[in-house]
């Protein structure tokens, strides 16, 4: 049952899967969950809808994790979130608050192939899995494959690259099906979050150019609040910023096409560690990796409820 | 073994080049071996004064010591055995554990 499961040790697919169904049964009125489509080897493409029922234009917030497959404590984290919340809602005001006003969607797994692939064969696979008929490479870099400013600089077009952008954007179903769903509720989702590792940091668009985005006095008070929030937790230091300067340029990525797709916040985190175990964080670690980190996400759920 | 021990005697390499030559030569180094980029995520991505974690195959990681050293490139390696770390990191618990 949910209540034994482990969430300080990393799951692999299968578990994660029945995990989501599980918590829809145990906690309906809180919990739903759905597909928004298929991988490219045929897995479902789940997704939970975290928030008390009440009308359906409820402002809303995307989370996805595991978009690159190698970066487990993405998945872990997105566990983690949706069992805190369900736990905290009782008797903590202010999770309840943005329960009651916020959806929360939430994607433990997006690179589904992927991740089973770093389960099974290859620990350190990043991309999908999709077969180019033309060359013995697999897989694309899920994060350069988005409708914007599509492989261009910081992204290669060789399918056999770790940055591969792919044959055309959205070419990867798993990013086309999110795509649609984002595209179709993009009035209501607030804020776009994607969570990677590792190098501790905080992004907000542009990756692809460096340039200042319109809402920049809001989006960078809410990061500035973001990681305050993760650092009074174990006093680790995140940096913040436009990804473009903070980390490196890249283009057809998620936030970048998030922001530009009318999501006012878009972020992506770099959770820990900052290179010493790499994508190997410890299971040790998971915890308070996770309770800094959902710090965080509440602060910057909490900055759509006020005004800026 | 996880992954039938694939990873045993392989490392990671971190690698700081300190000015736009050995940003060039390390370039030219990685660029002509078969390694895995942590960070950044490819040669390109390479600038001066930022780290680059890079998993080197375990045959591979003589040739890139003598290199960076020939260079007088800095680098200190920060996990000398990757499949070690890979068991540390879930091992072999039963899915009870799990639970």
């Amino acid at each position: 049952s949910t209540a034994q499961y482990n969430y300080e040790v990393y799951h692999s697919l299968e578990e994660i899967q029945s995990w989501m169904f599980e918590m829809n049964r145990t906690h309906p009125k809180l919990v739903d969950v759905f597909s928004v489509g298929k991988s490219y080897e045929g897995r479902p493409l789940h997704v939970l809808q975290l928030g008390k029922r009440s009308h359906p234009q409820k402002k809303a917030v995307w989370i996805d994790c595991g978009v690159h497959a190698r970066e487990w404590i993405g998945p872990a984290f997105c566990q983690w979130f949706v069992k805190e919340a369900i736990n905290s809602y009782q008797y903590d005001s202010a999770m309840r608050r943005l329960l009651n006003h916020l959806n929360f969607y939430i994607m433990p797994v997006f690179n589904v192939d992927g991740y089973h692939f770093s389960w099974t064969k290859d620990r350190f696979w990043r991309k999908t899995r999709s077969k180019n008929h033309k060359f013995h490479c697999r897989g694309v870099d899920a994060n350069r494959n988005w409708k914007v400013k599509w492989c261009e600089e910081g992204a290669s077009s060789h399918p056999c690259d770790d940055t591969y952008c792919g044959p055309f954007p959205e070419s990867e179903p798993e990013v086309k099906a999110v795509a649609k769903f984002l595209r179709k509720r993009k009035k209501r989702v607030k804020a776009y979050i994607s969570i990677h590792a590792y190098a501790q940091m905080l992004l907000y668009p542009y990756s692809y150019k460096y340039a200042t985005i319109p809402n920049f006095n809001c989006v960078e008070s809410a990061a500035h609040n973001a990681v305050t929030a993760l650092y009074s937790a174990y006093g680790e230091r995140y940096r913040y910023g436009p990804a473009s300067t903070t980390l490196y340029v890249s283009s057809g990525s998620s936030i970048d096409w998030a922001y530009r797709n009318g999501i006012q916040y878009a972020f992506a985190f770099e959770l820990r560690d900052t290179g010493h175990f790499g994508f190997l964080l410890p299971e040790s670690l998971i915890n308070p990796t996770c309770t800094e980190t959902m710090k965080a996400v509440k602060a910057i759920a909490s900055s759509l409820l006020n005004k800026c | 073994y996880l992954y039938n021990n694939r990873y045993a005697g392989d490392q990671v390499f971190r690698i700081t080049p300190n000015n736009y030559e050995e940003v060039q030569v390390l370039k030219q180094i990685l660029g002509h071996m078969k390694v895995d980029f942590w960070q950044p995520n490819s040669a390109s991505l390479i600038c001066h004064n930022a780290t680059v974690d890079v998993h080197v195959k375990h045959n591979d990681t003589h040739t890139l010591c003598a290199r960076l050293n020939q260079e007088r490139i800095a680098y200190r390696v920060f996990i000398s055995n990757l499949q070690k770390e890979i068991e540390k990191q879930t091992g072999y618990r039963s899915s009870r554990k799990r639970r």
